[in-house]
């Protein structure tokens, strides 16, 4: 309950009026047994890595009973009754209408609104927003990429398309897996929870069915239950996944035959990968590393010659330019692996790198995982491919890794060679990726020269 | 933020509350708080998560695990759970009014 943070003096004056505290009665709570089965399968005992919902780091003093009690709660909500004040705010009727579940496709925009640190200074705190998009879903359990911090559990995450639309209810601010901050914000739909919500106050108050009736019923103008998988973006289907063995991460389709993954993710030439397409189905093909990059090439590439065609599956239009600050959008299965199809996250290109001219690195500030490297990174305006992730960051020091401080490989570095390897087999342009100027493995390194190295003051 | 957030804005901000949970007569015990999402004015329906009720229930946290549980009623709680609802000003009211005329800014150090 407490948060050990001290409101400084100014705080103590008010920011701006609230509306004095109004006693409220518990009517009920509820869960969505949808979103618990979902998030027992993607989340519980069995997932191979430790997943954490608590809201502060892993290595904080939290009591055992407390984080299995957090866990429990996760997935619960509640229902209450504010009680009756000035008659002028009662007048005001219902404040929200209700997205339909599977209304809101991934990749759309969504508003967070919370209170982070709760009942703390709601001068300061209250309704604070956050934006993102809907990065994932598995029926009423939505993961989204706008940040979202504790204490905001509760608070409604909205729609720009319905406008306003309330979509969901933030189950859990903060997810850890395998200790690291993933920057998602876990999410149920309300949909489901209100349709409980009007199924339960029928059967508990038989008497007050009219509170039931009063509860926001769906927004009918919006198409409802469609199948979130087969819908986002157009550009978003060319992501893929690719299993090498045991390893396994995300790849790009560049042609209709052709994948561009990461080194790391499918090493070895020759070697045989599965690829798994979700979109528009879930199909898997076999096919063939014919090319990785020496380790000791900056450049984290491999590329996979298909066994079919992936049908269906849009290529990507590459892109010729890039643009510091521009939306940006990276697609991949980290996260969830082939659990829950490819997430979408959102940001903007925070960093063009350049040797002599021509760019060698990109950088964004999208949350990036695990399982995400050879996924690709898409303009979000244009849908144009800029790049293929390669990796996020980690300070050694301190173990602490940066999910939004990430870098892909600019994919005017791979185009002609991959337009030749396309067209003719020829598989010279892939190779001259192993012979980059020293600057470009100075850049990848994320090394310059000793001379240059600046000297802290600290 | 775009112009395509001005409506989305809006209504958040309107529904957007904070809910905070104590035991009545015992303000040592602590407090429990969480944001929420004010459905209905009219009735005052509010929909909050429901992690704050944890401590309040009365079999502990083990009924929210009950296999085929969708909801509990309100007397799952114990009876000096007191809840306490808060919200912004809303263009209607006088506080609404009283926000635009006062320019109650502040700038807390960091």
């Amino acid at each position: 309950a407490s948060l050990g943070l001290e409101p400084g003096a100014p705080s103590r004056a008010r920011a701006r009026p609230l509306q004095p505290p109004r006693p409220a009665q518990l009517l009920l709570l509820l869960s969505c047994p949808a979103f618990r089965s979902h998030f027992a399968r993607l989340f519980g005992a069995d997932a191979v890595d430790q997943w954490h919902f608590v809201s502060s780091a892993p290595d904080d003093a939290v009591s055992e009973e407390e984080e299995e009690d957090q866990l429990r709660a996760l997935g619960w909500f509640a229902l209450l009754r504010v009680q009756r004040g000035a008659a002028a705010e009662e007048r005001r009727g219902p404040v929200v209408t209700v997205a339909p579940l599977g209304a809101v496709v991934k990749g759309a925009p969504l508003l967070a609104c919370g209170s982070p640190f709760g009942a703390f200074c709601p001068d300061i705190f209250l309704n604070t927003l956050s934006r993102g998009v809907l990065s994932n879903a598995a029926g009423p359990l939505l993961l989204t990429d706008a940040r979202c911090l504790p204490g905001t559990e509760g608070g409604g995450v909205f729609a720009a398309r319905p406008a306003g639309a309330l979509v969901a209810l933030v189950a859990a601010p903060l997810c850890w897996k395998a200790r690291e901050w993933v920057g998602l914000t876990l999410l149920c739909a309300a949909a489901p929870l209100l349709q409980v919500a009007r199924w339960a106050l029928a059967r508990l108050h038989p008497g007050s069915a009219s509170l039931s009736v009063l509860l926001p019923p769906p927004d009918v103008s919006t198409p409802r239950g469609l199948p979130l998988r087969d819908l986002g973006p157009p550009w978003a289907a060319a992501a893929v996944l690719v299993e090498c063995g045991t390893v396994w991460g995300s790849g790009v389709v560049v042609a209709p035959r052709l994948v561009v993954t990461c080194r790391h993710v499918a090493p070895r030439e020759a070697a045989r990968v599965l690829v798994h397409s979700a979109t528009p189905k879930n199909v898997a093909i076999w096919g063939q590393v014919v090319f990785a990059t020496q380790e000791t090439s900056p450049y984290d590439i491999a590329v996979v010659s298909l066994e079919e065609e992936l049908n269906g599956v849009p290529t990507p239009v590459p892109a010729g330019h890039f643009h510091e600050g521009e939306p940006v959008s990276v697609v991949g299965f980290g996260v969830f692996g082939q659990a829950c199809g490819p997430s979408v996250t959102s940001g903007i290109l925070s960093a063009v790198v350049r040797v002599d001219g021509s760019p060698v690195m990109l950088q964004t500030t999208c949350a990036v995982h695990g399982g995400s490297s050879g996924g690709p990174l898409f303009s979000s305006g244009s849908g144009d491919l800029l790049g293929i992730v390669a990796s996020n960051t980690r300070d050694n020091n301190t173990g602490a890794t940066y999910p939004h401080l990430n870098f892909s490989i600019p994919i005017t570095v791979l185009q002609p060679a991959l337009k030749q390897y396309s067209q003719t087999g020829d598989l010279g342009g892939l190779r001259e990726l192993d012979h980059t100027t020293e600057p470009v493995r100075v850049v990848w390194r994320l090394q310059r020269p000793l001379s240059e190295v600046p000297r802290s003051k600290l | 933020m775009g112009r395509q957030w001005g409506p989305s804005m809006r209504v958040a901000e309107q529904a957007g509350c904070v809910v905070s949970a104590s035991r009545a007569g015992q303000p040592d015990a602590g407090s429990w708080s969480c944001s929420g999402v004010i459905l209905s004015r009219n009735p005052g329906l509010v929909l909050c998560h429901g992690g704050i009720f944890t401590p309040f229930l009365r079999t502990g946290s083990a009924a929210l695990t009950q296999t085929g549980t969708a909801f509990l009623p309100g007397d799952s709680c114990s009876d000096d759970l007191r809840l306490h609802v808060q919200w912004g000003p809303t263009a209607a009211s006088p506080a609404g009014r009283a926000d635009q005329e006062l320019p109650g800014l502040c700038t807390p150090q960091c």
